[in-house]
């Protein structure tokens, strides 16, 4: 368990915008 | 030239000046034009009001309306600066600002410091990181003891709350992201530097070029 907790976090898809710019 | 003219100034109606927004942000005015179009594309997703709801800002996330998501919800509430529970043009755009790969590092560092003080305080709270890494768990469909959960909550505060008053305040956060700049990761968005050609469509309804004609 040497795993920082922001690290963790920071992996959700809700943090991730660059979804935005994907076209359909 | 009257009927084109008359639509470009339908299109921008009731928006944040282009100029100005570009002037306060790290986008040039065509980047601007260039996010309108893309803002244009959300925020009439479901209903076609000019204005970006909870609900299009998850579509446009997840593609789909699924239930909500936490860290979504954190992203939208520090881009709705006015708290009407929408996003206006202007906030859209000072709210990706954020994200450019030329906005200041201490941007990033303060967005990235609210976006994990989920009640406001001014401190990230051990209660709270633990919250979020029980909310990332469950949408990763992950299943980690609670011991487990607390041996990092354990080793991320002792590493960051230096004065071990249980709270993470901005200066902790400061020197804390200073030692691990991975955690700013999510705060750059190279997509943003090409916005004008994810979105070519801007060059059409430019002011600027109104203005130049």
């Amino acid at each position: 368990t040497c795993l920082n907790a922001f690290d963790i976090i920071s992996l959700s898809p809700g943090f991730d915008l660059s979804s935005l710019f994907e076209k359909d | 030239m009257g009927c084109f003219h008359s639509k470009v100034k339908k299109k921008l109606r009731g928006h944040e000046d282009p100029v100005v927004l570009a002037s306060q942000t790290a986008f040039s005015v065509s980047e601007v034009e260039a996010l309108f179009e893309l803002f244009k594309s959300i925020s009439s997703s479901v209903i076609d009001d000019g204005l970006i709801s909870k609900e299009e800002f998850q579509l446009a996330l997840f593609k789909n309306r699924k239930k909500e998501n936490l860290f979504a919800n954190r992203i939208f509430d520090l881009f709705d600066v006015k708290q009407k529970g929408l996003i206006d043009f202007g906030d859209f755009v000072r709210g990706l600002h954020v994200f450019h790969p030329n906005a200041p590092q201490e941007e990033k560092m303060n967005f990235s410091f609210k976006l994990y003080d989920l009640d406001g305080t001014g401190f990230i709270e051990r209660q709270e990181v633990k919250q979020m890494l029980i909310a990332l768990l469950c949408e990763s469909e992950m299943k980690l003891a609670d011991e487990t959960i607390e041996s990092i909550l354990d080793k991320t505060f002792v590493e960051a709350d230096t004065n071990q008053d249980g709270k993470i305040d901005k200066s902790e956060w400061q020197i804390f992201v200073g030692r691990n700049p991975s955690l700013l990761k999510i705060m750059t968005l190279p997509y943003l530097r090409d916005i004008t050609t994810t979105f070519p469509s801007f060059v059409f309804h430019s002011e600027v070029d109104e203005v130049a004609t």
